[in-house]
Parts: C-alpha cells; structure tokens; sequence
C-alpha cells in the first residue's frame, strides 16, 4: 500500500520500467556498500601490481590460501561466504612485502608499510616476519646443519643510524627454507605511533661461514621477497555483538 | 524466507544480485572472491506477515498476530521487508600500500528475508 511505501524502504522496489537504472544504482551502493565495509574512501589506486610470484609464495606459505597449479588463488572460506555465519568478529590478515629504497642505509635494510589508515582501530594480535635462507652451492651436498643466530633491528629513517635490537632467534639450517621471526611488539608500538613505516635491519651471525644467505629485497628473485604478515582484529569492543 | 521467483505476488521476498567484479574493473584490488552477492530484500509485507519468521517462535508475537488479523492491530501497523539472516563474507584484496589484505566481514551477505 502506498502507507506501507512512504515507510518502508524495501517495499514497493522491482518496478519494471525502472529496472535499467535500479541496477544502475544498486551497483553503486553495493560499491560504496563494500568499501564502507573495508573502511576506505576509495578503492585502491593499483597503478603496478605485486610480482606475481612474490604473491603467490606468500599466499602458499599463509594456512589461510592454497594457490592453484594454474596460478589462481583457492582460498578455503572466500567463495564469498564464509564456513561459520556465526563468526562475527572482524578479523584481518595483512600481507606486506619488503620494499627498499634510498633511505635504508645499507643492503640488510628493509622497510614495511602498513597503515591502520583504512583499517582504523586495528589491534595487532600477532605479526611475523617471513625471510628466506639460501644455502649456497657447496653447502647442500654436505647435507649438515648450520646454526646461524638472526637478529632483527629497527631504525628509524632519517635518524643517527640508531639501530634498536628488537629479536634474536637460533636459527638451524639443513636446507634453504622460511623462517618466522616475531615482530608483534614493534608493529603494534609503530601503529599506536600512528607511524605507517616499519624499518628493518637483519643481521645473521655466522651466515657467512655456514655459506648462507638471507634473501632481502632482491629484484631478480621476487619469489624469495621478505614479508610481514599481520593479524589483527578490530580493537573497538564496544561495537562487539555477542550471540545469546 | 521467501525467494523472488516472480510466483510469491510480491510478499516480501530475498532478490539475488551478483556482481563480477571483473565486469566493474574491480579484478586488479579484489584477489578473492570473483564477486559479491549484494543480494537484498524487497516486497510486501501486509500485517498477518508482521513478525515472520524472525521472531514467530515468540508468545508475544503470536498474539500480536493474531491481534493483526483481527484488524485490531496494537502498536504499529506497518513492517518492513528486513534481512533476517546474514553471512560473513572473507575478502583477499590489494591495500593502498600495496599489502595483501584478508579479512572476515560480518553480515555482508543476505542469506533471508523477513517481515519485522
């Protein structure tokens, strides 16, 4: 009834001759819909796409994705609905590859970038930092085990060259693999900064004489690129909706 | 809930809209999935549907009910054609950083409508 349609927003849609342009409209509110959801503006301005196989290494070595032999991404879950409708915590799972440049004072520098811009009220519950070791030729065919110790410092960029010591970790080696590093504490004290910039430097002693190499940010080996991967949730628990 | 198949005489019913997005260039941020059911509600709902199925289970509700189709109608006469069920929906995509972003968004699919 005409009652009804002055109050209800849904009822009295679907006329015929307006079909055109309701689709018109509604895919531009499910696009606004959807970046309001992800808590941007506007969509991202993708000018260069991520190296392929840097991509694709990072989703093989997450639990969370599963590539395809085709080169297409399976993930469990993203088939646009999720297993478990009752899941009704925002969660996130931010992959960021290394990048370098001018700034970073040395080869073993490295730097991040993640915003809680976007992605407001983000609390960090976990990040790792995934680097490559190569055991170099020579040392394969020993088949032996070599115990690096890998530390992780952070500077901040355009400082005095302060390097601050944020992990250590025992590394063994048999073969040329990933290692994790925990770097939970300094990505989430970079974020409540409100910094965007995460800058690394990676020192391993004994890589040398055990003839191995961390892979950093090499351009002819993208496969091996270093990356940071974050898990975080909506820190805001006042918005929490809880299931009685 | 009721499914729009054009045989409901437009009671309030769940509209199926998909969108690629690769048809509206949305390929190059979003990794996965394909696209988005942005599906929505849409219909009638006349006063005996009032509370269905959403709340039906209720006592109060029955007797509001029962109330409506007797024409005798307590508190508001008009419903709305709502969601009453809605799904998580988990989105791989490109951030302005160029970071890989999973995350799990509540309620971004409406899996069933109803009259509330």
């Amino acid at each position: 009834t005409v009652s009804q349609e002055s109050q209800c927003a849904s009822c009295g849609l679907g006329h015929p001759d307006d079909s055109g342009r309701m689709d018109t409209d509604f895919l531009e509110a499910v696009k606004r819909h959807i970046l309001n959801r992800l808590q941007m503006r506007e969509r991202p301005n993708i000018t260069h796409p991520i190296p392929k196989a840097a991509m694709v290494t990072a989703l093989r070595k997450l639990h969370a994705g599963k590539v395809r032999e085709d080169g297409r991404f399976e993930i469990p879950n993203l088939d646009g609905h999720a297993a478990h409708n009752e899941v009704q915590e925002e969660t996130s799972e931010i992959i960021s590859f290394a990048e370098s440049d001018d700034v970073t004072p040395s080869k073993s520098s490295l730097y991040f970038l993640i915003s809680n811009e976007g992605n407001q009220n983000l609390y960090v519950l976990q990040a790792n930092l995934w680097l490559y070791f190569k055991l170099l030729p020579g040392t394969q065919e020993k088949g032996l085990r070599r115990k690096v110790t890998v530390r992780v410092h952070y500077y901040e960029p355009g400082g005095q060259n302060v390097h601050w010591p944020m992990m250590e970790k025992r590394v063994e080696l048999k073969r040329s693999g990933w290692h994790t590093f925990p770097v939970s504490e300094a990505v989430r004290e970079m974020l409540a900064k409100g910094g965007r910039r995460q800058d690394l430097d990676i020192h391993c002693d004994g890589c040398e004489a055990a003839n191995v190499q961390p892979i950093l940010v090499d351009p002819n080996d993208p496969s091996h690129r270093p990356f940071l991967v974050v898990h975080a949730q909506q820190a805001d628990g006042k918005h929490r909706i809880r299931k009685r | 809930g009721l499914e729009c198949d054009g045989t409901n005489g437009g009671l309030c019913c769940r509209q199926q809209f998909y969108i690629d997005f690769r048809l509206i260039g949305w390929n190059d941020w979003i990794i996965a999935p394909a696209g988005y059911y942005g599906n929505y509600c849409e219909g009638s709902c006349p006063a005996y549907l009032a509370g269905v199925p959403g709340s039906a289970s209720s006592f109060h509700t029955a007797v509001v009910n029962q109330y409506r189709m007797r024409g005798m109608s307590p508190g508001s006469v008009n419903s709305c054609c709502i969601p009453t069920k809605l799904s998580t929906m988990s989105m791989l995509y490109f951030d302005d950083e160029y970071n890989i972003v999973k995350r799990d968004v509540p309620n971004m699919i409406v899996e069933e409508c109803g009259c509330a």
